[in-house]
């Protein structure tokens, strides 16, 4: 473990509380993508198989478990709860998630560590998790006004990924075997498709306006 | 297992 990683991780469990925070507070789900929320659980089921055959660490098997069962309760929240779901923005969150599910495990059979079960769905789910902030964005982008939580959620999601490309940098200089190069590209490109939500993150931050991403 | 199949990170 290594500060990078920490900061990483801490990073995306924030981004998790700040999403909890604002379906809680404010039972509403508006400006929130249910199809990158049901991407991301998938990302956590696929790539968690190993929770109960590889015990690695207390923290890493908590983390895993804090992971999919937010993910799991935010999809929930989203098409159970008699309130919440009443502010799903259905006709705005039209992305064609599928598309992003059926690439990724193409290219997870097509490029893996190893062909096995578990690599398999560990290479699908570092694919998947690169592409499953897209129907958010593009909800954002559709919704006009970004309310302050849901800035800061995608704000916290985005930047947790960038800590982990300092992990890999950080771990490629510390431990000579360390190649993983199906995370660093993902983690790459994962990043990439943030700059102008940060971009416009930052403007608004800095000219103190409402996050506004051009349609 | 080995360190190298085995994934450390979340």
């Amino acid at each position: 473990m290594n500060i990078f990683r920490l900061a990483g991780d801490l990073t995306h469990l924030i981004s998790i509380l700040v999403l909890l925070l604002k379906i809680y507070a404010t039972k509403s789900c508006s400006g929130i993508s249910l199809k990158t929320q049901e991407l991301y659980a998938l990302v956590f089921l696929a790539r968690y198989l190993d929770l109960f055959t590889d015990f690695v660490s207390v923290y890493n098997t908590v983390m895993k478990l804090v992971f999919i069962g937010s993910s799991l309760a935010i999809v929930w929240c989203m098409r159970m709860h008699r309130i919440v779901k009443r502010s799903y923005n259905r006709e705005l969150d039209t992305f064609r998630h599928y598309f992003l599910v059926a690439g990724s495990f193409v290219l997870a059979l097509v490029v893996h560590e190893k062909f096995t079960l578990q690599e398999i769905f560990w290479a699908f789910s570092i694919y998947l998790e690169a592409v499953a902030i897209l129907p958010q964005l593009v909800l954002l982008q559709r919704s006009g006004n970004v309310d302050n939580l849901t800035g800061q959620y995608v704000f916290f999601l985005g930047a947790y990924r960038a800590f982990y490309i300092l992990n890999w940098i950080y771990r490629y200089f510390t431990e000579q075997r360390f190649g993983r190069w199906i995370s660093w590209i993902s983690g790459l490109v994962q990043t990439a498709l943030y700059a102008d939500f940060f971009y416009y993150y930052f403007m608004s931050w800095k000219n103190n306006a409402k996050l506004q991403l051009p349609a | 297992s080995p360190e190298g199949s085995l994934h450390d990170e979340l």
